[in-house]
């Protein structure tokens, strides 16, 4: 039964790519069908990848404007390693917010170009632009599940009240089906007050220290490395802390399903 | 002759928000009048200067959405800080992108708002939420200058390019006086080979490297432990690399002027 797990974080910069890109990597290495779907127009995952994006090859973008003329296998492309796709995002899916406003059933236009192909994958991991607007909408539209990538900081943490809204939201208007999988802390750096202190509200937070998972994704250089070399860090240094956080995330993941 | 800075890149989490609150502060310890204006619907500089919402208070968001009723003197408050003033922003200003689509000067209502009293301040700095959406081209309506953080990181500095893009959209079709002061390297790691890698490409990048400023902001915890308790690092602790880093920004944007 395939898991579709959107990655979701109005904040910006608390890892959410760099889970999508790993958490993708760790599945495909533990023999599982996934696919990658970008939806941010500054198309981080996509790099991430390693995916150069061709001049007129179509992208998420054409997906969900043109979705009657595009399909999910037109935009769909292959990774360097077998068993890891991606749907790839580009710099004018940033006009797709504007350009849609006034459309009917704006808000699942994503779901509507990829339901054909779910079924076809184990895992489906959508990485978000920080922001709650409509992309990240038809994203929570498609998706079943949450991960929620928070930083170990302050502004990260109260982000997540207007994200648990937003959710709320779309789960009551458009998708009942979406459900909060868990948070995930992240940029953990354990010598420095702030990180503990941030990790501790986290976990005497009522409304979040049910949710929030045993794995603690630390800040490790390797990460940024990886992303330099545009390699999810499990393929590129695979005995790093790096390496050995996003492989404990995906074990959590595979063996514990949603709690709301 | 007032200065308007806007501080701007659409990736997350580069320290825009850490780099307003810090030179805000920086400024008026030098005894200069500063406006900070946030336009993130996050609010973390609101939040970053210790200035708590209260229900029916006016904020950015009715400035632009009301800009007949509301003016710039309904919406400015002190802060704990003589000299240092702030137009708080709210959530509600997520909805104000949809809101004004359809309204003709959609883009000036900022400069509408703020214009009556821009001359009452010598610096007015202006934090913008990670896109490149609405509430950013209002800032870039209505800024003279651009300041620009960039996280020495790959992600970031793959986001100058549509960065600039924008910007010079805004400057030839609505802001002919916009211009672009500097590139700030941020959340420098000198342990990283990232970091220096990506310093070192700022440097060597020929439509980066006059842009980029001499000071270097490096990590230093004491910078997420000032956000942690709403304050600005250089009054929280003005000995800490954090407040050097910030101060010498600081001096080098009194002394140098906009190179384009
Ligand atoms: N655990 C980590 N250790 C070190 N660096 C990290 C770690 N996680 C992320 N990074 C780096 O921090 C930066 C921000 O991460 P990332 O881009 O994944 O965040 P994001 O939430 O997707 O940002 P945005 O909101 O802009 O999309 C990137 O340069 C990334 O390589
Ligand atoms: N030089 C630094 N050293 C340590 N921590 C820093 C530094 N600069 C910023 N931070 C911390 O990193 C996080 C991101 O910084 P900040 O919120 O200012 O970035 P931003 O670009 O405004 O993010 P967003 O795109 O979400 O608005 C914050 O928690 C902040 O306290
Ligand atoms: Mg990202
Ligand atoms: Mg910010």
């Amino acid at each position: 039964k395939t898991r579709i797990i959107a990655v979701a974080n109005e904040k910006g910069g608390v890892g959410k790519t760099v889970t999508v890109v790993n958490l993708g990597a760790a599945f495909c290495r533990e023999g599982k069908a996934v696919l990658v779907v970008d939806m941010d127009p500054q198309f981080n995952a996509t790099r991430g990848l390693g995916v150069d994006i061709e001049a007129g090859m179509p992208t998420v973008y054409d997906l969900i404007k043109e979705n009657e003329s595009i399909t999910a296998t037109d935009v769909i492309v292959p990774t360097k390693w077998k068993g890891l796709d991606l749907v790839p995002s580009h710099v004018d899916l940033a006009g797709a917010e504007v350009e849609l406003i006034d459309e009917a059933g704006r808000e699942n236009r994503l779901k509507e170009g990829l339901e054909s192909i779910s079924g076809e994958y184990d895992f489906i991991l959508l990485d978000t632009p920080p922001s709650l607007s409509l992309l990240t909408v038809n994203v929570l539209a498609y998706a079943k599940e949450v991960l929620i990538p928070c930083q170990t900081h302050p502004y990260a943490y109260a982000a997540l009240d207007g994200l648990f809204d937003t959710i709320f939201a779309v789960k009551e208007n458009i998708n009942p089906d979406l459900s909060i999988t868990g948070i995930v802390a992240t940029l953990f750096d354990s010598r420095t007050r702030v990180s503990h202190n941030i990790l501790e509200k986290l976990k005497n937070d009522e409304r979040y220290t049910d949710l929030l998972l045993d794995t603690v994704i630390r800040v490790n250089t390797t990460i940024a490395e990886s992303a330099d070399v545009s390699k999810p860090v499990i393929f590129y240094r695979k005995s790093s802390y790096g390496s050995t956080d996003y492989t404990s995330l995906a074990n959590e993941l595979l063996t514990h399903r949603n709690k709301i």
